[in-house]
């Protein structure tokens, strides 16, 4: 009798490896890029056909082979927005690792943000939070008079967690001290 | 379980490494 093979869509999937001599990460991680089409309503559906995975990484080498080649934060023109999430979640409230969460969310004056998102980054990369696997990702976000930075935790009922992580944030961005920092959990975001 | 951390410092270092182009 013939055998069938079936691939299942979770080993077709491709899954980011360290080369030799590569320094490996934690965790590995995906770019996201999305831009939103001016007029069109921001639902559910538009916003994941927006999204665009650009590509996933393992090691700190990998990583600058994404990064060296993407336009900085603060040369995007319009709404768009670059995602940093670990391989398999995706950038999105309904995603199961981010659907009890919530996000720090700090407001930059333009001419910011490449240097906040790239000292975010590598945080998260490095692993400086100390949080366990709670960290989801990062987002910045270009607008049109101010850009904004973000990073997403699984649990938004973790003070703990969330107070470590708004202290690492307000070591490694450098921020001037009147800057707003503000918590907002996924479910106040849905309402 | 043990962790891998890289400070900004380090990062930074391997981004001119031949395997980072």
């Amino acid at each position: 009798a013939k055998k069938k093979v079936c691939v299942s869509p979770k080993y077709n999937a491709t899954i980011a490896v360290p080369g030799v001599g590569e320094h490996p990460l934690q965790y590995n991680y995906s770019f996201w890029y999305s831009r939103r089409t001016p007029g069109r309503p921001a639902s559910t559906q538009s916003y994941e056909s927006n999204i665009k995975q650009i590509g996933s990484f393992a090691s700190v080498e990998q990583f600058w082979r994404f990064y060296s080649h993407m336009i900085r934060p603060g040369d995007l023109t319009g709404h768009s927005d670059f995602h940093l999430f670990k391989e398999g979640i995706k950038p999105m409230w309904e995603d199961d690792a981010n659907k009890l969460g919530g996000k720090w969310i700090i407001r930059l004056r333009k001419g910011l943000a490449s240097r906040c998102w790239e000292n975010l980054i590598l945080a998260m990369l490095g692993e400086q939070f100390m949080v366990g696997g709670e960290i989801c990702g990062a987002v910045v976000s270009v607008r049109f008079q101010e850009d904004i930075i973000s990073i997403w935790n699984k649990t938004a009922s973790d003070q703990a967690t969330i107070t470590r992580i708004r202290d690492t944030l307000r070591r490694v961005l450098n921020l001037p001290p009147n800057t707003i920092m503000e918590y907002k959990t996924h479910t106040d975001s849905i309402k | 379980g043990t962790r891998i951390i890289y400070d900004r410092k380090f990062l930074l270092e391997c981004r001119s490494s031949p395997l980072a182009r």
